[in-house]
């Protein structure tokens, strides 16, 4: 019977052998079955792009380019055929968008080109590539991961939409701001009418969702930032198209609540350390929508005020709230047409965009700036749970 | 910082969408 020694890590160069002819077993093993919510859920994050480098590393070490090649080709089919697969489920969008970024790192960070050598250990800088350059292939990554940040943007997208307006603009947590009494006729009506409505609530319980499993994939933080600034445009903009084609949504209560539940999504940036991630910035339209809603409109003054407060909106977004506002109750009153005129003269010399509506499908360009990890290739132990078992440890 | 002892070989690779056609090809290959 053979007898396993247990070598010590430092004897292990990091690289994992595999046969020519199991490739396809990884792959489907690896990428193509593997669970985020089940197996993958306990496993160091990035933990299979780590494998997949260590494999590229040994075929590298063989000087074999075709196995290089193959391995690489196959990688990038087989993530891009479970996203295919799974393309609505924002665990495995998230999971892979995170695995195939640190597969990209790992490439920079072991090239053995010096930009990307400053962070690492010497131990670290023994594991690079010896015999390939794989610049086009990190390009064909970057490339895929920018595919893969766009679909996760289109799920979390699916999953917000039908949240937004009703937790936005709909539903209202400040009692008593809207101008009808909360009798307990209406109160009675509108708790019935709560079930199954979605609420600011919901909204942050979902960004806390989307955050965790962020997190617990280990994407890297900036990259993070960037979902989550495109997350708050897509609540931001949804919001304010919305607001701009509903009366009942331009009144002075309603900017309240928006103001409102504005500052609540800052507060759980402030709770995630987010507030660098320029997301709260993307909010800035709604932002001035509701203060256009609270603000005096009367004389030329409030004029002036309005014109140099609104700078995010175009002249034709400050307009139709003006001409959308509609008091619900007797403080308040219309904005008369002259004062609408005032307004438009004053904005005349902007020459911004005749746009009303925001694009809510807009995506920001995304970058995943180079991020190195310390973790030692040489300690990567592989779980039973992979049934990788026909890979080995070099 | 350990200095390269010899030049690596380029590895050419196929863009994205090229990939993607070999992959097609492949399965409509594939019984």
């Amino acid at each position: 019977r053979p007898v396993n020694i247990p070598r010590k890590e430092k004897d292990f160069q990091g690289m994992l052998e595999y046969k020519k002819d199991d490739e396809l077993k990884l792959i489907k093993n690896l990428i193509l079955e593997l669970k985020p919510r089940g197996v993958a859920v306990n496993l160091i994050p990035g933990l299979p792009a780590y494998i997949l480098f260590m494999c590229v590393r040994h075929a590298d070490y063989l000087n074999d380019d075709q196995k290089v090649r193959s391995l690489l080709t196959s990688t990038i089919n087989g993530i891009k055929k479970v996203l295919k697969k799974r393309s609505d489920d924002f665990e495995a969008v998230s999971f892979w968008l995170s695995n195939t970024c640190r597969f990209l790192h790992c490439l920079k960070q072991y090239s053995g080109e010096e930009g990307f050598m400053k962070h690492n250990t010497p131990r670290q800088n023994e594991h690079c590539l010896t015999n390939f350059d794989l610049a086009e292939y990190r390009q064909v990554l970057s490339d895929l991961a920018i595919q893969i940040y766009q679909q996760l943007v289109r799920v979390l997208e699916n999953i917000l939409q039908p949240m937004i307006v009703s937790g936005m603009l709909e539903h209202e947590t400040i009692q008593g701001v809207s101008g009808v009494k909360p009798t307990g006729l209406r109160k009675r009506t509108s708790s019935i009418a709560d079930e199954g409505t979605y609420t600011l609530d919901s909204i942050i319980r979902q960004h806390n969702t989307f955050y965790s499993i962020m997190c617990q994939h280990g994407m890297d933080p900036e990259l993070m930032k960037q979902v989550v600034k495109q997350m708050f445009y897509i609540i931001g903009a949804v919001t304010l198209n919305n607001l701009l084609l509903r009366k009942d949504m331009c009144s002075w209560s309603k900017g309240m609540q928006i103001r409102y539940n504005v500052s609540q999504l800052e507060e759980w940036l402030r709770d995630k350390n987010l507030m660098n991630s320029g997301a709260k910035e993307t909010l800035e339209p709604l932002i001035q929508a509701a203060q256009l809603l609270q603000v005096k409109k009367k004389t030329d003054e409030d004029a002036e005020a309005i014109c140099s407060m609104c700078n995010a909106l175009t002249t034709a977004q400050i307009v139709k709230v003006l001409n959308l506002y509609t008091p619900v109750n007797e403080f308040e009153e219309r904005v008369s047409v002259s004062f609408i005129r005032t307004i438009q003269m004053r904005l005349r010399d902007r020459n911004d965009s005749p746009q009303l509506l925001m694009d809510a499908k807009h995506i920001f360009p995304v970058t995943f700036p180079f991020n190195p990890s310390s973790l030692a290739l040489e300690t990567i132990q592989i779980p039973s749970s992979l049934n990788l078992g026909f890979l080995t440890r070099v | 910082t350990t200095t390269r002892q010899r030049p690596r070989v380029l590895l050419k690779a196929p863009t994205l969408a090229e990939m993607e056609e070999m992959n097609i090809s492949e399965e409509e290959e594939s019984p």
